[in-house]
């Protein structure tokens, strides 16, 4: 954490972008909010002011993210991406969770049909939840599961489906194409699923994360954002530069491993973490 | 890229044709961009741009390159110097049974890396592995490391226990009646500010003395690189890391910090989700990579 001395001057101006460097903000975005606080402070002024300056250029940057989405479709499928061992299986077991407590019911479908025992341990999310849950034979075709668990979440009345995919590096074309074809097969059962498409980000992640959200995105059109593993140092300061580039809302954050551990995005708790 | 813009700085500044103070100071601040945008720790690339800079200002320019060059040149050789170094070489005992100890943040690749190791020591120096499946707290760890051991025809030992130093201790009481001559623990991810975890590790290691214990990082990891290998390091001396993911596109600058702050050395690499695909170590791709 930065210490902030009394007044505002060069070295506070240091102080803070060392601050927001290692939060992960990057340097575009670091340098756009440096800039804005150079041309709306004066040398002197009070570092309680300067902070609350940072602050709301920060809160200002992340004006497009906001809660979840409102549950309107019956299903309402709910597709899981991102890159490998991020946390989308666990988060899965999350939200399953999270929608039951509200009282709907939920469907769980274990599209990751290639890695190891990746099936076994979504079931075992199902199991601690109460979910329902449809699962194929390991190596099977990913989109039929998905087809399958959007089938068996129509027939049974589930409100909310939630799918899981396998972890994939977004540079990978084959694969990316292997996502696109679970997005398609969606699509012919209903023309609005998936209604919404999640991608996790570990808050880990350094500037590889932006790249990750413009290839996701581009490929199966994310609609919303789960910054994982904020219960650990990190801080997803990346996630201002994505709300910035791409207009993606940041729905929940990962806080542990238990199925409790996910919380709504709250912004102002988000910026406050950056200056502890 | 960056020599692209180092070159159309000096292109643009007096004196083009040789290192002067001034043109130092612009083209290290492109470097200093660039290693940022490469994930490097900010006071890790302080440290680095101020040791480059003492190395240009003093050099003489007889060789055949551009200052532009000669600055990349210089940042190279200086990051291959800090990433290599240290060996490279898992400490493999001589007529007794050798344990690795596997550790790590949650979802690095540590249960994929046991594997790829147990592999590739069994085709480079004959072993015959042990894996052990001291993660006893994911929903299906022990399955995980099961699934690839049967994929590899290597044996898994794992039991039903709530005490992870027991399971290890049985299972080198296990490797010695089976004839295994290299152990390799697969431990659960934790949180280097996790006290409760970190001390099972801490256990671990005094109870089994492994003679390697190598640090599993995500190479897209960010700024935090830092804090988790410093803390890793600090509660178990680790004796190497392993960086994985590097098939994707992150630039891997991480590892430079993970290397500057504990001065361990980096032993290998993970390309890919297969489990042939592990590589040694090399410094000056990753240098590479992290110029951009
Ligand atoms: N501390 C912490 N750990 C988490 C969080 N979310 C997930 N994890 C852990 O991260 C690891 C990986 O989680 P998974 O759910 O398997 O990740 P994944 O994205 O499904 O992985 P792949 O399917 O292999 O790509 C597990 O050890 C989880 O317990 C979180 O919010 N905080
Ligand atoms: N592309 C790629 N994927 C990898 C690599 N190493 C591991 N993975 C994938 O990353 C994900 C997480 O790997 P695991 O081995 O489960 O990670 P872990 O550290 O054991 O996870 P925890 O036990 O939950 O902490 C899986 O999807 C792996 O297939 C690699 O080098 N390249
Ligand atoms: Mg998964
Ligand atoms: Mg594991």
């Amino acid at each position: 954490s930065i210490v902030f001395s009394g007044k505002m001057d060069e070295d506070t101006l240091e102080a803070l972008e060392e601050a927001l460097y290692t939060s992960d903000i990057g340097v575009k975005t670091t340098e756009s909010i440096i800039g804005e606080v150079r041309k709306r402070s004066s040398k002197g002024e009070d570092i309680n002011d300067v902070k609350k300056l940072v602050y709301d250029v920060i809160i200002s940057m992340l004006d497009k993210s906001s809660g979840p989405v409102q549950v309107t479709a019956k299903p309402h499928v709910i597709l899981v991406v991102g890159v490998n061992g991020n946390g989308k299986t666990t988060t899965i077991g999350k939200l399953a969770h999270y929608y039951m407590n509200m009282g709907k019911r939920v469907l769980i479908g274990a599209a990751d049909t290639f890695r190891a025992a990746a099936i076994e341990q979504l079931e075992e999310w199902a199991k601690r939840t109460g979910a329902d849950f449809i699962k194929n034979q390991p190596n099977s075709d990913p989109a039929a599961v998905a087809y399958d668990s959007y089938k068996a979440g129509e027939a049974r009345g589930a409100d909310i489906v939630l799918i899981d995919t396998a972890g994939r590096l977004h540079n990978k074309v084959n694969l990316m194409n292997e996502l696109e074809k679970i997005s398609r097969v969606l699509k012919k059962l209903n023309p609005d699923a998936p209604h919404e498409v999640l991608l996790v980000l570990d808050a880990t992640t350094g500037q590889n994360a932006l790249s990750q959200a413009k290839q996701f995105s581009r490929t199966s059109g994310v609609t919303g954002i789960v910054l994982s593993k904020l219960d650990g140092t990190a801080k997803g300061g990346v996630t201002i530069a994505i709300n910035q580039e791409m207009d993606i809302p940041v729905r929940f954050i990962g806080i542990g491993e238990k199925k409790e551990d996910l919380q709504l995005f709250d912004p102002e708790v988000f910026v406050r973490s950056i200056f502890e | 890229d960056l020599s692209g813009k180092l070159e159309s700085i000096f292109k643009t500044l007096k004196g083009q044709h040789r290192i002067s103070e001034e043109n130092i100071k612009v083209s290290l601040r492109e470097v200093r961009v660039a290693l940022l945008e490469a994930d490097v720790n900010y006071i890790v690339v302080k440290d680095f741009i101020n040791r480059v800079r003492d190395r240009a200002i003093g050099e003489k320019v007889f060789e055949k390159l551009t200052p532009g060059q000669l600055i990349i040149k210089f940042i190279h050789e200086e990051l291959v110097r800090v990433l290599g170094g240290g060996t490279a070489e898992v400490a493999m005992q001589k007529g007794a049974p050798t344990v690795i100890m596997m550790c790590g943040l949650q979802g690095s690749g540590k249960t994929t890396h046991t594997a790829k190791l147990a592999s590739y020591f069994r085709k480079k120096n004959k072993s015959r592995p042990l894996m052990v499946a001291a993660d006893i707290y994911r929903p299906a760890a022990i399955d995980q490391l099961k699934t690839l051991g049967k994929q590899l025809n290597i044996p898994v030992y794992s039991e039903d226990s709530k005490d992870v130093t027991t399971i290890c201790v049985n299972a080198l009481e296990f490797a010695k009646e089976n004839r295994n001559d290299l152990i390799i623990l697969d431990t659960a991810g934790r949180l280097h500010i996790d006290e409760e975890m970190m001390n099972e590790l801490i256990r671990v290691k005094e109870k089994i003395q492994p003679h390697e214990i190598l640090f599993v990082a995500d190479s897209m990891i960010g700024q935090d690189a830092v804090t988790t290998a410093a803390e890793f390091n600090e509660k178990l001396n680790f004796d190497g890391v392993i960086l994985t993911k590097m098939d994707g596109d992150s630039r891997g600058g991480a590892a430079l910090s993970i290397r500057e702050v504990t001065g361990k050395p980096i032993k290998f690499v993970g390309t890919g989700e297969k489990l042939d695909e592990i590589e040694v170590f090399h410094p000056d791709r990753l240098a590479q990579r992290i110029l951009g």
